[in-house]
């Protein structure tokens, strides 16, 4: 991992992040992007994205707030992006 | 709205319940999605009925993991459901995980009903709302009341977006919207009642769009809205009554009645009022009581009044009689009644007359609101 990635404790999270990105905000499947590069532009334009639509602070970072938003019960429909 | 604003192009849906989930009763299911279909048809021209077999327009079932749509559930919490847009096939169905504890409220578990809705706002056509207060935002709120629980603007604007509104709503275009009417304050020394009665041990008094629910344990009452509680009701209801031993409150306005349990309205309402024998030239009935002890309910029109037999269903010959004669002491024309401690509490504008049905004379003279403790 790289040294500014996610510690081993973080990985957990860190697919939560993901999967909830990519499932609910049309974040390309692409893990290598996202865990190597949790502050590349495309990774924080989402979690904007994400904060805004849910109403948190637009930080762009995994704050708590954030964090416990999506850990919380929802709909499996996705709330932007492409679907079928 | 989905991109693509796919919507029903009927305005009436079927609907089916493919399987239930075990943790709880068939009929709590059943009542549960009807109640979330309500939500909706209740502000649309939609209406739903529901089909056994065969293939619905809305197809509602429960599954776990995979379940043959490719977007598998994942176990008990996150996903709770998933809905599709309008359309043939799988469009328009409604999915719900079975790794999740289903509850009928929302202290323990997930509410069914709330999830229904929801999912049903999508099978109607509803993408998700950012809106937090909206039924459509995608995260559950479990601390969701279900007493107080209606539609947000948001959700009402969306689903009239896409079908308009309902055609007996005050959004209906070229009808003019009647002013709202003021929230009523529980103490106001003018306060009258539509309607009163009891339900499972406390009292209910209905008043335009709201219902104050009195508990004898407690001395502040809740003040609702009726279509929170029960989505098919109308405001400004006439007269309700409780009939213990079949745990039903009826209630009436113009020439309807309804039933309903507890939180749900039964199948099969409204019905005519001249089913229970009121000649035709009855239009409306002013209050009624049920007397659960003689299994007889009064019912009264102006200055008169008619006595049903609830163990024979029938109204009793020789009805109706004048009021002042068999009340004496009730002379005015009566909103509401009901019955307490073995009395009877009449209701008339901002006064109220307590009644000893077994000396047949007016005990004590109060105003409407005794019962609130102003």
């Amino acid at each position: 991992y790289p040294l500014d990635g996610p510690s081993r404790g973080e990985e957990g999270s860190m697919d939560l992040v993901q999967h909830y990105l990519e499932n609910y905000y049309n974040l390309e499947k692409d893990a290598k992007q996202f865990i190597k590069r949790k502050d590349s532009s495309p990774v924080v334009k989402k979690i904007q994205e994400m904060q805004k639509f849910l109403g948190l602070e637009v930080t762009g970072k995994l704050d708590s707030d954030t964090m416990r938003m999506m850990g919380r019960p929802r709909c499996g429909v996705p709330d932007v992006g492409h679907f079928t | 709205t989905f991109p693509g604003t796919p919507k029903w192009q009927k305005n009436h849906l079927t609907y089916r319940i493919v399987n239930y989930t075990p943790d709880l009763p068939r009929q709590v299911v059943d009542s549960a999605i009807e109640k979330a279909l309500r939500v909706w048809a209740e502000v649309t021209p939609l209406t739903f009925s529901r089909m056994y077999e065969g293939e619905a327009d809305i197809m509602i079932s429960f599954a776990v993991r995979e379940h043959g749509d490719f977007s598998p559930f994942d176990g008990p919490g996150m996903v709770l459901a998933h809905a599709y847009a309008p359309g043939p096939g799988i469009n328009g169905d409604a999915h719900f995980d079975d790794d999740e504890r289903w509850a009928d409220d929302t202290r323990v578990g997930t509410n069914l009903f709330l999830v229904a809705a929801h999912e049903l706002g999508h099978s109607l056509g509803l993408f998700h709302s950012a809106n937090s207060e909206a039924l459509m935002f995608p995260v559950y709120k479990s601390f969701t009341d279900l007493a107080t629980f209606r539609l947000s603007q948001d959700d009402v604007n969306g689903i009239q977006s896409l079908y308009g509104p309902s055609l007996s709503s005050p959004e209906a275009p070229r009808v003019p919207s009647p002013p709202e009417p003021a929230t009523p304050a529980k103490c106001d020394p003018a306060l009258s009642f539509d309607a009163v009665c009891t339900l499972r041990g406390e009292i209910l008094f209905f008043k335009d769009r709201h219902f104050w629910r009195q508990s004898l344990r407690t001395t502040e009452p809740g003040f609702y809205l009726i279509s929170s509680f029960w989505p098919s009701l109308p405001s400004s209801i006439d007269a309700a009554y409780e009939v213990a031993s079949r745990d039903t409150v009826f209630i009436f306005k113009g020439r309807q009645f309804w039933a309903i349990r507890g939180h749900e309205a039964q199948a099969g309402y409204p019905r005519s009022i001249h089913t229970l024998g009121f000649p035709a030239t009855v239009e409306k009935i002013d209050a009624a009581i049920s007397d659960k002890e003689k299994k007889k309910t009064y019912f009264f029109v102006e200055d008169k009044y008619w006595r049903f037999d609830e163990k024979r269903q029938s109204m009793e010959p020789g009805f109706p009689k004048k009021i002042a004669e068999h009340f004496p002491g009730v002379d005015s024309k009566v909103d509401a009644v009901f019955e307490q401690f073995g009395f009877y509490y009449f209701f008339s504008g901002s006064s109220q007359l307590e009644f000893d049905p077994n000396a047949k004379k007016v005990t004590h003279i109060l105003k409407s609101n005794s019962w609130f403790h102003c």
